[in-house]
């Protein structure tokens, strides 16, 4: 008995081959090759003493607990059961040669040399991704999603969304960190739609750049494990928007769409450790994110050219009526513009408009103004008109008269514009009690 | 003034009461400008015009708004910012009076009222004013009777043909030969007793203008032979209308 040496291959050869075998031999090989072959076996040379059943002479060859059968005789005897060409394969590594020699070779007395038998055996790389090839008959698949063989061995991985385990056989269902950065997409439940694997704790990340909004709308079917009293009290689906839970799901009725207003959403699955629920499926989509439709403060405020939607990068121009003054606060305003935001609000709030107020009039020198409007304040088109102390003066205006207006720039001008006020001149001549002769 | 009668509030609310070289007169013209007579500011032969007249005008007193030199006094002067006199003027010719016209810049405008209020310069187109018999008006504050008067007079005399005045001139000639210029004219009668007397040279000669309904500053009072013995001589306005707005408006 010899263990033979872990080779690739090797020949095993009865006693003193080519001469005849000994009688009263009894040889053992124990062929070995390295894990993940097979053993294949062939007689190059075959010859020994022919019997029924090969009674007398025989080798036996025994490989994966079972025996490949037991072979006598020469090539074309009638009796015995010559191996030919046949290649014996082992299932395992393993294979087991038993030769036995009886006490003579005599036909009728004639001695007859037996040579005994020449084989080779070669290791031959085992699929071990065959299932015919399995060792034992009720043993599962090598991989549980995906074997891969190479010589000498295989391995095994998963489909997306699974890790392989340390097994390095199952797969396990990878969904704790799925990260989505593209303007739209779709994700699902595991296997959708499929049941969902159990004792599922999914976190499904959208991220955009600032600015963006992502949109969800969930497609049928739609079936999440759900209680009639109890709310989702199995499995859940949650979203997240920035941190802040915005919705728990489950049940058969979709949640339709959802506009999020934010350009990071997480949306959480858990489930239970049993249920049969399809799952579910969404189509995110993204925009620029929206900002409140800017809405005037008062009736004299006017925004140019407004919009119907105001995105992110959006701006809108505001501008007062005539007479009146943008204001922020107490503080006069040139011009007003704002800007959407990425977050989605206006990067400065609406100012408002405020009636110009052109101040008291220029006192006139010996003269004096009064309103004309019942008001009599100096908002804008105020109107005054100016005098002066006669008969002592008499008034000399422009060519815009004698009345001003408090004008939508918050001056007092006169009706051609000018803001130079009148002038009173002295009238020259006219004593108010000149002298009267009576007697003549 | 000799031979007038005393003026009444508000008749002649552009005198003005001057005291520069002694008592003198003036007229308003706008509300900061004062009319009178060149030699109130040099007078003729005197030996200090060595003065300047920045000085002068340091110096002078005028005073708008009363018939009463009292009230007048207590009223307050209004300074004196600037004088301009004529260049025709020559303080060193006694006998010639041309050019007898000068003006006052007040350094503040007066308020106007019923009390001061300015005069008027003739329309240059119009010389009928200065016809022989037309009435005009001369007030001061004057000698009057041989004493200075203390209250505004006035006296209506009418202007004379030049003929008239050269001819009564002629006839005083021998004793002082003056010179009577196309820049005057005179007013008066040759033997009455009314006419302007001394201290009433500046203040003005006026006539009212029945077209505009205004008194109208025709005259100054220049010079005379003695008072109240024939014509008074008086600074034709007509003819420095130009020169007086030139400066007024220049300002």
């Amino acid at each position: 008995s010899s263990p033979v040496p872990r080779k690739l291959f090797g020949e095993i050869r009865t006693p003193g081959y080519p001469k005849p075998y000994p009688n009263n031999n009894i040889s053992i090989w124990d062929i070995r090759v390295p894990e993940g072959y097979v053993v294949k076996l062939t007689f190059r040379y075959f010859d020994l003493e022919p019997s029924e059943t090969c009674f007398y002479d025989y080798v036996k060859i025994k490989a994966d607990k079972k025996s490949l059968g037991r072979y006598c005789g020469q090539l074309g005897s009638t009796t015995g059961n010559h191996p030919g060409r046949k290649e014996f394969l082992s299932k395992g590594n393993r294979m087991h040669l038993a030769f036995h020699s009886d006490f003579s070779n005599e036909d009728n007395g004639t001695v007859i040399p037996y040579r005994g038998f020449l084989a080779y055996y070669q290791a031959v790389d085992l699929d071990e991704c065959d299932p015919n090839n399995a060792a034992e008959k009720d043993e599962g698949p090598q991989c549980q999603h995906f074997c891969h063989n190479y010589v000498g061995g295989y391995f095994c991985s998963c489909r997306t969304g699974y890790r392989l385990q340390s097994d390095h056989h199952s797969c396990k269902v990878e969904c704790s960190s799925e990260l989505y950065t593209e303007a739209s997409g779709y994700l699902s439940s595991p296997e959708y739609p499929q049941p969902y694997p159990e004792d599922l704790r999914c976190n499904y990340s959208i991220r955009l750049q600032k600015g963006l909004s992502v949109n969800l709308k969930f497609l049928e079917p739609f079936e999440i494990d759900e209680h009639q009293q109890v709310h989702c009290p199995y499995d859940q689906l949650k979203i997240q928007v920035r941190g802040r839970e915005i919705g728990e799901y489950c049940g058969r009725v979709s949640p339709g769409s959802i506009e999020t207003n934010s350009n990071e959403v997480d949306i959480l699955f858990f489930t239970d450790e049993s249920g049969f629920s399809r799952g579910w499926k969404i189509h995110y989509t993204s925009e620029k994110i929206r900002c409140p439709q800017p809405v005037p403060r008062d009736q004299f405020t006017i925004i140019r050219n407004p919009q119907p939607v105001y995105q992110f990068q959006d701006y809108f121009i505001v501008s007062c009526k005539t007479g009146y003054n943008l204001m922020e606060g107490n503080r006069k305003l040139m011009s007003f513009t704002a800007v959407c935001q990425a977050d989605g609000t206006w990067h400065q709030s609406m100012p408002r408009c405020e009636i110009v107020n052109c101040g008291n009039p220029t006192d006139l020198t010996n003269g004096a103004f009064s309103y004309v409007n019942q008001s009599a304040n100096n908002i804008y088109q105020s109107v005054i008109t100016y005098r002066c102390n006669e008969p002592y003066y008499h008034i000399v205006t422009g060519t815009g008269g004698d009345r001003f207006t408090c004008s939508p720039e918050g001056t007092w001008v006169d009706q051609d514009g000018q803001a130079r006020i009148p002038a009173c001149l002295p009238v020259c001549g006219k004593p108010v009690n000149p002298i009267t002769e009576f007697q003549r | 003034i000799l031979g007038g009668k005393s003026a009444k509030r508000g008749n002649f609310p552009w005198q003005a009461l001057t005291n520069i070289h002694g008592r003198g007169g003036g007229a308003l013209l706008g509300d900061r400008w004062i009319l009178t007579a060149a030699h109130t500011i040099f007078p003729k032969g005197a030996g200090g015009n060595n003065v300047s007249l920045d000085q002068l005008a340091e110096e002078a007193d005028i005073f708008l708004g009363h018939t009463k030199v009292e009230e007048l006094h207590k009223m307050g002067n209004h300074p004196i910012r600037r004088i301009f006199i004529h260049p025709d003027y020559n303080p060193q010719d006694e006998h010639n009076f041309n050019g007898d016209i000068a003006l006052l810049e007040l350094k503040h405008a007066v308020t106007l009222g019923p009390t001061v209020l300015p005069i008027c310069l003739p329309d240059t187109t119009n010389t009928t004013f200065y016809m022989d018999g037309h009435l005009g008006y001369v007030s001061g504050f004057g000698v009057e009777k041989n004493f200075i008067s203390n209250h505004l007079k006035y006296v209506s005399l009418p202007a004379v043909a030049r003929e008239k005045c050269q001819h009564w001139l002629d006839n005083k000639k021998g004793d002082m030969p003056m010179v009577f210029s196309e820049n005057m004219f005179c007013a008066g009668y040759p033997t009455g007793k009314q006419d302007t007397c001394q201290g009433d040279s500046g203040s003005v000669f006026t006539v009212l203008d029945r077209g505009s309904g205004r008194w109208v500053a025709t005259g100054i009072v220049s010079w005379g032979i003695g008072c109240a013995e024939g014509y008074g001589f008086y600074t034709k306005i007509l003819n420095y209308v130009d020169w007086i707005k030139g400066i007024v408006r220049e300002d």
